[in-house]
């Protein structure tokens, strides 16, 4: 079982369509999936096609009065299982009195849980900011995804992803590495896509994933049907970046 | 003094660059303004030309270190001066342990530091997620302005928005009111953004602003030079759609 969090301070990057996508792909070829929604907006939820109506989230678990296992619901697709995120994450955030002590918690919560359940990638779509919600589901991971736009705030945000990496580094035992950066929402016709994706390979060669995810409006578009890429438009170039990504994922992490 | 926040929680949403955009419309027009950044990623800072190395910041003024004025630094912006962010700001939401007391200390200090200055208008840059320090804007606010894309997630957060806001109404006693809804990243190619705009107005019809920020490479180039569009290309579709929505800021905000 190998756990996966997709983290990237900046905002709206493509943390969420990545960690859909990544894990239709994944239960797509077989392989026994688990998305966690770590995001109070809960936009992983939704976009899977779950409501905040369903009362299951993280926030019963970490306060001790759920199981992690009852969190759980099954999606309309194969491989594919979720635990939903609602508003009340948030307030979970805000109620930790010694954040140093929490930041391992998800980490114990989900290997604990998990132990014995069939689930052999733990994908965990996280929010932005630099919180706790954020700084736990790293610590509880094995691999780091961080996906970034091809534009200049979260080029200039990745230097600080790594400075908090380093950060946590000395503070907790267990960090997480960095599988890779992947690159999102290109748009070949302008300049800058073309300019941050040379810049982010100059500074770090070997972290870039080679597959870079174009911008496309299906890939927009498929949220709002509640649908990952995989199952809303199986033929567009969305998904096949993502099934690319997939295959170099895969590839990487072995 | 007016005191407005460009807030909302969801992600990548263009609120750096509305809250850089309109303070330089401000300027430009000859309104003496303060930008605030308030978020630690320091997107805001970065995007008008200054790095973090400034050390001044928030940060020092919030737990009674320093004074506010003197963390105001003068841009190279006729009329636009700049309080900046750095990383810090982030340790600052993780240690409040009474986090309903800490709602209203930005109203407290930004009012009473900013006595007897010449700013007609401060705006305060949010960052994403439900944290402490966008409560503490959202407070410190006389108006709020939500800028979302004109996509389905940012769609989806509005309501949490409106709930969030309801929340607050209760908690503390001066809580902002909302001066307008400004959609952004228009992509005038895709039916996408025609419906999100249409649902929108459909369902919030007095609250969206006449104007809408289109979707344009130059807006996403202007930050790496550390420019607001006025001064980065003037003639541009971007500028020229902020200097709109700057007009109809004022109408509305009289
Ligand atoms: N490759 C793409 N092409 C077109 N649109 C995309 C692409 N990837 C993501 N999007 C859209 O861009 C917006 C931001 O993406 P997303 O919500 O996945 O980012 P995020 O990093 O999860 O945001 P947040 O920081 O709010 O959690 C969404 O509306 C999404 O549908
Ligand atoms: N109208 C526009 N056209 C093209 N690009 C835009 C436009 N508005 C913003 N951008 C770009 O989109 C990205 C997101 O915008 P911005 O950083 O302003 O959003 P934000 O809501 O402040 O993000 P965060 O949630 O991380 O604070 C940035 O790279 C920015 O340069
Ligand atoms: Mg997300
Ligand atoms: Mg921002």
């Amino acid at each position: 079982m190998k756990f996966i969090s997709i983290a990237n301070q900046k905002g709206g990057v493509g943390k969420t369509t990545t960690a859909i996508n990544l894990s239709a792909c994944l239960a797509e070829k077989g392989y026994s999936t688990l998305l966690v929604d770590v995001d109070p907006q809960s936009n992983a939820t939704s976009g899977v096609g779950f409501s905040l109506d369903s009362g299951k989230s993280l926030f019963p678990v970490l306060i001790g009065e759920e199981l992690l296992k009852d969190q759980i619901i099954s999606t309309p697709y194969m491989n594919l299982d979720l635990i939903p995120a609602n508003l009340e994450l948030a307030n979970w955030e805000n109620q930790q009195h010694d954040p140093i002590e929490s930041f391992s918690l998800f980490r114990k919560i989900f290997r604990e849980s998990l132990i014995g359940t069939a689930y052999q990638y733990v994908i965990l779509d996280c929010p932005p900011a630099l919180g706790l919600l954020m700084v736990n589901s790293m610590v509880a991971a094995d691999w780091l995804i961080i996906p970034i736009q091809c534009e200049y705030y979260a080029l200039e945000g990745l230097a600080k992803m790594f400075q908090l990496l380093d950060n946590l580094k000395k503070l907790v035992s267990a960090a997480p590495n960095i599988l890779g950066i992947l690159m999102t929402m290109y748009d070949s016709r302008t300049n800058l896509s073309q300019q941050v994706v040379e810049d982010v390979r100059h500074h770090i060669p070997n972290l870039v994933f080679d597959t870079i995810i174009p911008r496309t409006v299906r890939l927009a578009e498929a949220p709002s049907y509640g649908k990952p890429i995989t199952l809303y438009d199986p033929h567009s170039i969305g998904c096949m970046s993502y099934r690319k990504f997939t295959e170099e994922f895969l590839k990487k992490i072995k």
